[in-house]
């Protein structure tokens, strides 16, 4: 939890 | 990676461009939307806050950029540049019927409670609805210039293809992003209409029913 979660998408 | 995400965010492109070099060639604003450009440039400001934090890849950051920027230059031209062209007594959608609910659901439904993935969350809620200003002034003037609906037809077919490419991921990836997924879908669904009437009209600029 609060690690900063990627997003791979645009 | 694969055709259906690349072919989406080609889409997305290819909407977004119509749009600047419409009103660049024109010199004229007229039938778009401020209100809806201003969303998208807050949906893009808000999402890729992630360039500072994370690099996923050459392609990602600069498609981030370019959408950032080009939106920030559409609302430009809209709001300063061709200020007298911009029609906004048609345009009266109220935003902040959307922009408050959009912010309160992404507070209640995330990932994740931080400051940066809650403005992710708020950034895909809100994509999924900021055409409706778009739509609004298309049902109240009651039609829309061909390149509109050419615009149109680009942003829902993005969306439209992002959801293969979901299917795709889901399968082949075990990838499942339920946010995006459900905000996907609303906002495909919102282009379902204007793609009938797109495709029955022989895609030329169509009265479009309210």
């Amino acid at each position: 939890k609060n690690a900063i979660l990627t997003h791979d998408e645009l | 990676m694969n055709i259906f995400r690349l072919t989406g965010d080609l889409s997305h492109l290819a909407a977004i461009v119509i749009l600047l070099l419409k009103i660049w060639k024109t010199r004229s604003c007229a039938g778009i939307s401020g209100k809806s450009q201003l969303l998208f440039a807050l949906v893009f400001t808000t999402r890729y806050l992630d360039l500072f934090t994370s690099f996923i890849s050459l392609y990602n950051t600069s498609m981030k950029l370019i959408y950032i920027a080009c939106s920030y230059a559409t609302v430009y031209l809209i709001y300063m540049k061709f200020k007298a062209t911009y029609d906004g007594n048609h345009d009266t959608f109220r935003v902040e019927f959307l922009v408050v609910p959009v912010g309160g659901l992404s507070f209640l439904v995330n990932h994740d409670f931080s400051p940066l993935e809650i403005l992710w969350t708020f950034s895909i809620y809100l994509e999924s609805v900021a055409i409706l200003p778009q739509l609004f002034m298309i049902s109240k003037t009651g039609e829309a210039e061909t390149i509109t609906t050419h615009y149109l037809f680009f942003q829902g077919l993005y969306r439209a293809l992002y959801l293969v490419n979901w299917i795709w991921r889901f399968y082949f990836e075990g990838f499942f992003d339920l946010i995006a997924v459900v905000a996907g879908v609303v906002q495909t669904i919102l282009y379902c209409d204007f793609f009938y009437l797109y495709i029955t009209k022989g895609m030329s600029g169509c009265a479009l029913p309210a």
